[in-house]
């Protein structure tokens, strides 16, 4: 997370921390036995990794804290149509990961809630994008031990995608912009998820309530100025979601 | 003759006979028959020397060693006392027959003794005169070879002493549901020396009343006391219990036995003055002891009393199950024996346990009120707050019901569901620094 703070103990109890072999990533508690993350952490150029080589971890802010207490998957199911041959599709970049055990829910582990079907997706509202991914020391890119958060607004989509036309004028490859993602950030940079967010939760409250609203899944650079965030449109997915956890 | 021989008939006579019997000659016979005979001697001839009293020489016939006949002569002597042709009797079944002579006879002429037989001849004891103490058979006499047999009329019976007849009564067993029973004679005088039973015994499960009638009189002796049965009396035995004489002028009534089986025994010595009894018996079902109550249930059907195959069932009341001997059964009845007892006790209710609420995934349960688990106590499930909240109604209770089911207020029996709480953190980011 670039531009962001330390996230206190159970003011994020939904964040999981994600690894992949040597890879790290994030996560999303919103049942007890599953966990929402970006298909990317699980899948690279149309290979699923092992369930076996995935270990989550809940509870904690501290990565020191919690590596001694990984979670195992049960089985992973990531989205039919995801697609990165080409490492410029992001499609779909929603998973679900079925737990081995079932949690249970305390003040450092819950649930965040899953978008309504009517959700709006109003542009400036802000959200909270947190992680374990890189932050930005003094220009420096460092992997942090600590769970940090940034609040970032919604982007409006034909500005992400005029600076992302920008971009690619600029001679940047960028991927495409679907419908099934949004854009959430600031024009000036410095506030951005990072490598090792992917999978993390953007949330939206609601009544003083939680909801997931997007997947850390893809952007140019990090805190880049012109360049925004790019997230997994959650609402797209609810149908997919209720049954691939009702048919698992 | 040795003492174990048998001899019904023979003969004897003078030592040398038929020639003149020697001088000095001394010879004794003793006869017995069988008891029962007598003996009959029959002389064919008799030829001892004749002398006044037979003095010299004669034939002597003792009975017990009393002398009954002395002979001598011959049918023709003049002196002598010659026994004739005809036979003579023993009194008894023995004879004694001594034989002597002295030592000189007559010279003109040689005597030759006697030659007699002997058989033994039947008593009839029947035709004997009466002795003391009346006949022998107080009524039918039978004469037999050696002895005697008494008999009865019909309606009579020989008594244990072989010779005298009693009136027959209470012959036979009284099987019938119910019957009438009378002393002899009723209501004339009873007859002295009786000893009548009669015997009243009915199905297993029924027992006998007795009722007498109020005509009753077995003589007794008053005293202080009440009347004694000295003499006279009716005695009534039942199973395993003290008999119990009755005499007296007053009716005994009704008489509930109780028992299946009653023996009655009249006696009358041989002499006072009864006049006798007379009831009429009845049976009915036997009674069972009332079977008392049951704490949380009831006995049904619920009489004032309960006889012979009659079944009573019993329920629990709701929320309450059958225990008999720490075992729960699902239904009960009994019934009156025979024997007038149940053949179960009664059974205990207890209060009905549903077993521990099932669990609540993260959640628990509180019982609300009653014993714990039992019969209509109240419970409510609840969630690990604020993690998890209870599906629906929040204030959802479940009872114990009778069917041993934790239902709730709507009759489900389906516990709730903890659901958990999403997007709700326990702390706030508080970012106050603008």
């Amino acid at each position: 997370i670039f531009g962001g703070k330390d996230a206190p103990q159970n003011t994020i109890p939904w964040q999981v921390l994600l690894t992949v072999g040597s890879g790290r990533g994030g996560g999303i508690i919103i049942a007890d036995k599953w966990i929402m993350t970006a298909a990317h952490v699980l899948a690279h150029k149309g290979q699923q990794v092992s369930k076996d080589l995935v270990k989550m971890y809940v509870g904690g802010t501290e990565v020191g804290a919690m590596i001694n207490s990984p979670l195992y998957a049960e089985s992973v199911h990531v989205h039919p149509g995801y697609d990165s041959v080409d490492d410029l599709s992001y499609n779909n970049d929603i998973a679900l990961i079925k737990l081995g055990n079932p949690l249970t829910f305390r003040a450092a582990v819950m649930p965040v809630c899953l978008p309504a079907k009517d959700s709006s997706y109003t542009t400036g509202k802000i959200g909270l994008v947190s992680g374990f991914g890189l932050v930005n020391d003094n220009g420096s890119r460092i992997l942090t031990n600590r769970m940090k958060y940034v609040q970032l607004p919604l982007v409006d989509r034909k500005k992400c995608n005029d600076s992302f036309n920008l971009l690619k004028e600029r001679k940047h490859k960028v991927p495409h912009l679907t419908n099934n993602m949004f854009c959430a950030g600031t024009p000036e940079g410095g506030k951005d998820a990072c490598q090792g967010d992917s999978g993390s939760p953007f949330t939206l409250t609601e009544n003083k309530q939680f909801w997931v609203a997007g997947i850390v899944s893809w952007g140019v650079d990090c805190g880049l100025a012109g360049a925004y965030g790019v997230y997994t449109k959650v609402v797209e997915y609810l149908d997919w979601i209720n049954r691939t956890m009702q048919e698992n | 003759l040795s003492d174990s021989d048998t001899v019904m008939h023979g003969e004897l006579h003078s030592p040398q006979y038929p020639e003149p019997y020697p001088p000095n000659a001394l010879e004794q016979w003793d006869l017995t028959v069988p008891e029962g005979f007598q003996i009959r001697l029959t002389f064919t001839h008799l030829d001892i020397e004749a002398s006044d009293g037979c003095y010299y020489d004669s034939l002597t016939v003792l009975h017990n060693g009393k002398l009954l006949w002395k002979f001598c002569g011959n049918e023709n002597s003049g002196d002598g006392n010659h026994p004739g042709h005809q036979p003579i009797l023993s009194p008894g079944n023995s004879l004694t027959l001594i034989f002597q002579s002295d030592d000189s006879n007559p010279e003109r002429h040689q005597n030759v003794g006697f030659f007699a037989h002997f058989q033994a001849i039947d008593v009839d004891e029947c035709s004997a005169p009466e002795t003391g103490n009346g006949p022998l058979c107080s009524q039918i006499c039978l004469n037999t070879l050696g002895s005697y047999l008494c008999a009865c009329h019909h309606g009579y019976e020989l008594r244990s002493d072989k010779s005298t007849c009693v009136l027959t009564c209470g012959d036979g067993i009284f099987d019938e549901p119910e019957g009438h029973l009378s002393s002899p004679g009723y209501p004339n005088l009873s007859p002295y020396s009786l000893s009548c039973q009669y015997v009243i015994s009915v199905k297993n499960g029924f027992t006998v009343s007795l009722n007498f009638s109020d005509i009753f009189h077995i003589e007794s002796v008053d005293s202080e006391n009440g009347p004694h049965c000295l003499h006279h009396w009716l005695q009534v035995t039942l199973p395993n219990k003290e008999p119990v004489k009755l005499c007296g002028k007053k009716s005994p009534g009704l008489i509930d036995t109780n028992s299946s089986s009653v023996t009655l025994e009249y006696h009358t010595d041989n002499e006072g003055m009864s006049k006798g009894w007379s009831l009429d018996y009845s049976t009915g079902r036997m009674k069972c002891p009332m079977p008392g109550s049951v704490t949380r249930g009831r006995v049904t059907p619920s009489m004032t009393e309960y006889f012979y195959r009659d079944h009573i069932y019993v329920r629990c009341d709701q929320g309450y199950k059958l225990m008999m001997n720490t075992q729960e059964i699902k239904t009960f009845s009994t019934v009156c024996q025979s024997n007038g007892q149940w053949h179960l006790p009664l059974p205990e209710c207890h209060i009905i346990d549903c077993g521990d609420p099932e669990p609540l995934l993260n959640g628990g349960v509180t019982f609300l009120s009653g014993s714990q688990n039992q019969y209509l106590s109240l419970v409510q499930y609840h969630c690990n707050e604020p993690f998890y909240s209870l599906e629906g109604d929040q204030n959802v209770t479940f009872t114990c019901e009778a069917d041993r089911q934790w239902r709730s207020n709507d009759l489900a029996v389906t516990k709730p569901t903890c659901l958990p709480v999403c997007g709700q953190p326990t702390q706030e980011i508080r970012d106050f620094l603008r």
